[in-house]
Formats: structure tokens, C-alpha cells, sequence
């Protein structure tokens, strides 16, 4: 799935 | 968390040390382009909005104001207390060229189209390219010092090691995050040039110095 879910990365 | 996002974030914030500490130490800028430093701080401060709004670890939030906060004092120490030791003379590479085109981009190729987002995808596009005003400087003076492309080992390496994280988290998260890949594809390929002169030269304990 495509990223629009809270971004955890830096 | 995965190894490879971990080291990556290890040698990001290294590098982020290592310039702090060189300009600090040496009390001289000398050889560093501010114009890259200013697009990073843009960098962070478009990603890094919701540093107050949806805390996700202590260890995220720790880290994003870690690079904000190192990020603003590298760009004042370049521009104001060092400004004396700033090369502007060979730093001149148009950043309108990379700030313009990445912002109309955000607009165009974002996976929604909120404030937010937007200002997250406009950061990733910029991150890509942000390190091109320095790779100029350093093939206009054609050298840099031995710090400085430690520097700039610590910085690419960073996110090659983020490409080998998605690869992790495509395989066993079925996350990915195509503009994040593709970004960070474009930002490893413009190290690619100098990641082989650092690994022939300043390995061989060598000064870096390009073919101007």
C-alpha cells in the first residue's frame, strides 16, 4: 500500500 | 526498525556531527557550501512539521530535533559567526534551479494533496538534490578536505543504506513508499561519482581532488 499512513521514517 | 534504517540514521546524523564539529573546530567553513546546508535545513523543516503533532517514538521525535535544531546552527555558523571563512565565490550554484522544479513536482506527483503531504513530498524531492550546490563547489575548487569527504561518505552512504530499508520493509512490510524510493535512488546516483573517488583516493589516504 501506497505511504499516506503517519510517516515513521526520518 | 530495520538494520539498515538504523545505520542509515547513524551515519546521517554522523555526518550532521562531523560537519558541526569541523566548522566548530577548525572555526572555519572553508570548502563547505552554505547553499547545500540552507536547502537541508529546508529539508528538515518541511518534513519535520508534525514534530509536535503525532508523536510516533521517543527516539523519532529525539532525532528529527537533533537535525533541525544541528541543521539551523551549521547554517549560522556558515553565514554568521564563520561568514568571515564562507567561500561564496565557489558557491555558486543557482539553487532556484533545484527549489523551484521540486516544488512545482510536489504539487504534481504527491500521494495526497493536503498541506502536509505536499510539504513532506516537496522535502523528499529537495533531499534528493540538495547535496548538488556542494558536489559543485568541490569540482570548482576541485579538492575538498579529508573532513570534508568524510563528510560526504557519512551523508551518501546514508541513503543507500535507506534504499536497502525499503527493499527490508517491501519484503517483509509490504510498505513502500515509491516517491521516498525513486527520490532516494536519484540522491544515491549523484554520490555515485564521488563514492569512487573517495573509496580510490581518500581510502588510500590520498587528498579528494577532482578532475576540475
Amino acid at each position: 500500500q501506497e505511504s499516506t499512513e503517519v510517516k515513521d521514517e526520518l | 526498525m530495520n538494520i539498515f534504517r538504523f545505520l542509515g540514521d547513524i551515519s546521517h546524523l554522523s555526518a550532521i556531527i562531523i560537519l558541526l564539529l569541523k566548522i566548530w573546530k577548525s572555526r572555519s567553513c572553508a570548502g563547505i557550501s552554505g547553499k547545500s546546508q540552507l536547502l537541508f535545513a529546508i529539508v528538515f523543516t518541511t518534513r519535520y512539521l508534525d514534530l509536535f503533532t503525532n508523536f510516533i517514538s521517543f527516539y523519532n521525535t529525539s532525532m528529527k530535533v537533533v537535525y533541525v535544531a544541528s541543521s539551523y546552527a551549521t547554517v549560522w555558523m556558515i553565514y554568521s559567526k564563520f561568514k568571515a571563512t564562507y567561500d561564496g565565490n565557489h558557491d555558486t550554484f543557482r539553487v532556484e534551479f533545484l527549489i523551484v522544479p521540486t516544488a512545482i513536482l510536489s504539487f504534481l506527483v504527491n500521494h495526497d494533496f493536503t498541506p502536509l503531504e505536499i510539504l513532506w513530498t516537496f522535502s523528499i524531492y529537495l533531499e534528493s538534490v540538495a547535496i548538488l550546490p556542494q558536489l559543485f563547489m568541490v569540482s570548482k575548487t576541485g579538492e575538498a578536505e579529508t573532513i570534508t569527504s568524510h563528510y560526504l561518505f557519512a551523508l551518501g552512504i546514508y541513503r543507500t543504506l535507506y534504499l536497502f530499508n525499503w527493499i527490508w520493509r517491501y519484503q517483509f512490510e509490504e510498505f513502500f513508499d515509491l516517491i521516498a524510493i525513486v527520490a532516494g535512488l536519484v540522491q544515491t546516483v549523484l554520490y555515485c561519482d564521488f563514492f569512487y573517488l573517495y573509496i580510490t583516493k581518500v581510502l588510500k589516504g590520498k587528498k579528494l581532488s577532482l578532475p576540475a
